[in-house]
């Protein structure tokens, strides 16, 4: 699964700084 | 203690959708009565105003080609502009959902397949319930309050997105009946987004643990906040099942655009969410 969103599991995963989309 | 715990959780939930949402609904709510002198909203009517709009708000374009420009016609560049403009304003909203999720007490220990998961689910059905407070009958704002679009200008539009705003019209319509306010809608977002039975997920047990305690904060909450509604409570828990149909519907509404819309692309972390959903 979270291969087949990976930018969801980046914002997820991402710890502070928001993801640029 | 125990309800003081409940308190405490609310107030968490509370700050962080202060934090991560910019547009509350008492701000919302203030521009929408005209209770603010300095934040009255541009009003989109027509096309010449969704131009103007445009312009005003700078929003981000999307590249097109000289020939099909000729082609297409200014009028249909100017939809798919603007519902291009759309898809990135939900993608940044998806990212702050997001952010609103992981401070949940207790989400991001859930297993990481079902942390997608819940968000996969959940985001579209929040974001529809985050609309809500910034609509009313007739209109909606958008771009962070600087915009108010007519509703008959949505409904106004071309075969389909002229049918994307109004079941979230008459739903906000509805929902907005209910009087919550910020802090209510904090917890009730964490409901949403902690709901067991999304499909796929691997280990139910700790979120359906995690969903009573944030739905007993939600009761007690709505219990202080709203002495004199009856049954509020259940009235908001009903509102869920509207949601998914909604959301059923929205998402056919895209698949639709996909198909018959030349120059439709969707975001890919919108492509994301909405592959395999329903």
């Amino acid at each position: 699964l979270k291969e087949k969103h990976k930018i969801l599991h980046r914002l997820l995963q991402n710890s502070s700084s928001p993801v640029d989309l | 203690p125990e309800s003081a715990d409940l308190r405490a959780l609310a107030r968490q939930l509370y700050e962080s959708y202060l934090k991560y949402f910019p547009l509350t609904k008492a701000k919302a709510r203030a521009i929408l009565s005209g209770k603010t002198s300095d934040n009255t909203p541009f009003v989109i009517h027509d096309m010449k105003s969704l131009l103007e709009g445009e312009q005003m708000i700078n929003c981000r374009q999307m590249p097109m080609q000289e020939h099909r420009r000729s082609d297409m016609g200014i009028m249909h560049e100017v939809e798919l502009r603007f519902f291009h403009s759309c898809q990135s304003r939900s993608a940044e909203a998806v990212s702050e959902v997001t952010e609103f999720a992981k401070s949940i007490p207790g989400f991001v220990n859930l297993d990481l397949n079902d942390q997608v998961t819940l968000l996969k689910y959940g985001v579209i059905e929040v974001l529809i319930i985050m609309m809500a407070p910034l609509m009313n009958k007739d209109g909606t704002l958008i771009s962070y309050g600087q915009i108010f679009m007519t509703r008959e200008f949505l409904k106004s539009l071309r075969k389909p997105f002229c049918e994307m705003m109004e079941p979230k019209f008459e739903f906000s319509v509805k929902f907005n009946m209910l009087e919550l306010d910020d802090s209510d809608m904090a917890l009730f977002l964490a409901v949403i987004i902690l709901s067991g039975d999304r499909p796929g997920l691997l280990n139910v047990k700790p979120i359906e643990d995690l969903q009573e305690t944030v739905l007993h904060s939600l009761e007690l909450q709505l219990k202080m906040n709203h002495p004199d509604s009856l049954q509020l409570f259940a009235k908001v828990l009903q509102k869920m099942t509207d949601l998914r149909q909604l959301v059923t519907d929205h998402v056919q509404l895209i698949q639709l655009l996909k198909e018959t819309e030349v120059d439709w692309c969707l975001h890919p972390l919108l492509q994301e969410i909405m592959r395999d959903l329903y």
